[in-house]
């Protein structure tokens, strides 16, 4: 009871949680935060590691969407743990707010980080339709825990009441508007991106095609959903998992060589490259006449420095643009071989618009986006969109292939947010 | 002893597995409640809840306390306990207090075509 005595007490500028004037107030300064299900209060009603899966998930999906990981202990002190989590009945766990048994109240926050969950309740896993879903109460607790008040608004997970899920639930844009606005946006460099086009067949037979755009860091990756302005509900996924045969990790440049004649995707990585099938979503064993993959990038690609950098593929011109330091390599795809005025500065291929606003050197990615029709110089936090034919029309003053000054990635692209690597694989 | 027992473990409710919250169907159990949610009620919104009756909540600020409850949940604001009223107070909830609303121009409209798939 003296524990949370003291927590009931409002920190220096601080309303105690849920008191009528309070609203959304960041809880934590820290970026990772660790949690445990308290030994002595699992619930009668799911195996423990049942428990512990949905309690992860849960703590994931506010990770998927915030700067904050989440990372569960089990052999810090209790004291230290951030957020712990227990089942109760009636008064329970030494806390003063006495559970009222089956039905009404099913679970309540306290402000430094303790959860409980009334253990009369009828909670139950994802999968099951019935009962309440521990899943949702602990991803609404955990808001709480974060710092989000509740909230009427339709669909979102702070709303007071339990909503019976109709579909599997996720954060909806308001929601993790919100959380953001407490912990920021996710920020972070990235290996490579690209869109991934591929030709569908409708159910009328007509060929369409279609693209999807992905986001490389590290060992994962990131679908992004243009249409929703977020990335695929369950990302980040291991490259491993998702990509067959290509390295698992840290890809320097992806090539899409894609012309009347040639439909070819290419991944680069130190000194080689991997061709990748995209019907058989895999990487190709070996080319058209038989040389084996992963090949050198100076066998298939004479004149191109290794490592890269990064690439992209102009398909109007029918270049391969390679990027190595501070210089950038032109490469005829359909002569094969570098253009002889090449390599370049990238400075002077590339100039800026506002002078020294400019990558210069060692860019993360050139992303040509279908999503807009434009060429992205990535680097750190920040993105360059070169010049298109659209901005030249409006403003035929600007250099052909200027780079606009730069912004923030995650004003453009939301929510590539990573996950703490013990639930990478979920 | 683990950090939340007491040490004759009284504060363990001995597990009974029909309990079942008492449903709310009077005025009393109502001011219980619109104190507890942080709704009404001098009491700090999220402090120990204390078994005895809550402060007796005179009649019109009773009203209040039950108009602005009804006008978050969406119900016709007419400040009397109706069966709509007490079904969600009934309903199955978080126990963190509720906070005044957000006028509703705080809210970021959500991007058009916004679709909630599974995951």
């Amino acid at each position: 009871p003296k524990r949370f005595l003291q927590m009931l007490l409002p920190g220096p500028g601080r309303q105690p949680e849920g008191s009528l004037d309070g609203g959304a107030t960041r809880a934590f300064s820290k970026r990772v935060l660790t949690w445990r299900l308290v030994g002595e209060a699992f619930s009668s009603q799911l195996s423990v590691a049942e428990q512990r899966y949905i309690f992860r998930l849960a703590f994931r999906m506010w990770s998927e969407v915030t700067p904050l990981d989440f990372q569960e202990d089990l052999t810090a002190p209790g004291a230290v743990v951030d957020i712990k989590l227990g089942f109760g009945r009636g008064r329970h766990l030494g806390c003063p707010r006495v559970f009222d048994g089956g039905g009404q109240e099913f679970a309540h926050a306290w402000r430094l980080g303790d959860i409980h969950f009334d253990d009369d309740e009828h909670f139950t896993p994802p999968s099951s339709d019935m009962g309440i879903s521990l899943l949702k109460v602990a991803v609404h607790e955990i808001g709480h825990v974060l710092g989000l008040p509740h909230t009427y608004r339709t669909g979102s997970i702070m709303q007071p009441n339990y909503a019976p899920q109709e579909t599997a639930f996720e954060l909806d844009w308001s929601d993790r508007k919100a959380i953001q606005r407490l912990y920021g946006s996710c920020e972070g460099s990235f290996d490579t991106a690209f869109d991934w086009i591929r030709k569908e067949r409708t159910p009328y037979g007509e060929v369409v095609v279609r693209f999807s755009t992905y986001f490389f860091r590290k060992s994962w990756y990131w679908l992004y959903e243009n249409r929703h302005n977020r990335t695929r509900y369950g990302d980040p996924i291991q490259i491993l998992i998702g990509w067959r045969g290509i390295p698992t990790q840290n890809i320097d440049a992806f090539v899409h060589i894609w012309t009347w004649k040639r439909d070819v995707r290419y991944f680069f990585k130190g000194n080689q490259y991997w061709s990748y099938d995209s019907e058989e979503d895999q990487a190709h064993t070996a080319d058209e006449r038989g040389r084996r993959y992963p090949r050198l990038i100076s066998e298939g690609f004479p004149g191109v420095p290794s490592p890269l950098d990064t690439a992209f593929f102009e398909r109007r011109q029918q270049l391969i643009y390679f990027f190595q330091e501070s210089l950038v390599f032109a490469f005829d795809v359909n002569r094969n071989r570098l253009l002889s005025s090449y390599p370049k500065k990238i400075t002077k291929v590339f100039p800026a618009i506002v002078p020294q606003n400019h990558p210069f050197r060692n860019i993360d990615s050139a992303y040509y986006s279908y999503a807009h029709n434009s060429v992205f110089f990535f680097k750190g936090n920040a993105y360059w969109k070169v010049v298109n034919d659209k901005d030249k029309q409006r403003n035929s003053w600007l250099p052909s292939n200027g780079l606009f000054p730069k912004k923030s990635i995650s004003e453009k692209w939301f929510d590539v947010c990573d996950v703490h690597m013990s639930t990478l694989n979920m | 002893e683990t950090l939340f027992h007491s040490r004759d473990h009284s504060d363990l409710e001995p597990s009974s597995p029909l309990r079942q919250a008492k449903p709310i169907a009077d005025i009393p159990a109502a001011q219980r409640f619109l104190s507890r949610y942080g709704w009404s009620g001098a009491q700090a919104a999220w402090g120990p809840s204390l078994g005895g009756p809550p402060e007796a909540t005179p009649g019109a600020a009773l009203a209040e306390a039950v108009r602005r409850f009804q006008q978050a949940n969406r119900l016709p604001a007419s400040g009397e306990l109706d069966a709509a009223t007490l079904a969600a107070m009934n309903r199955p909830r978080c126990g963190v207090p509720d906070t005044r609303l957000p006028p509703p121009a705080a809210q970021t409209p959500p991007p058009p075509g916004l679709l909630h798939r599974a995951r």
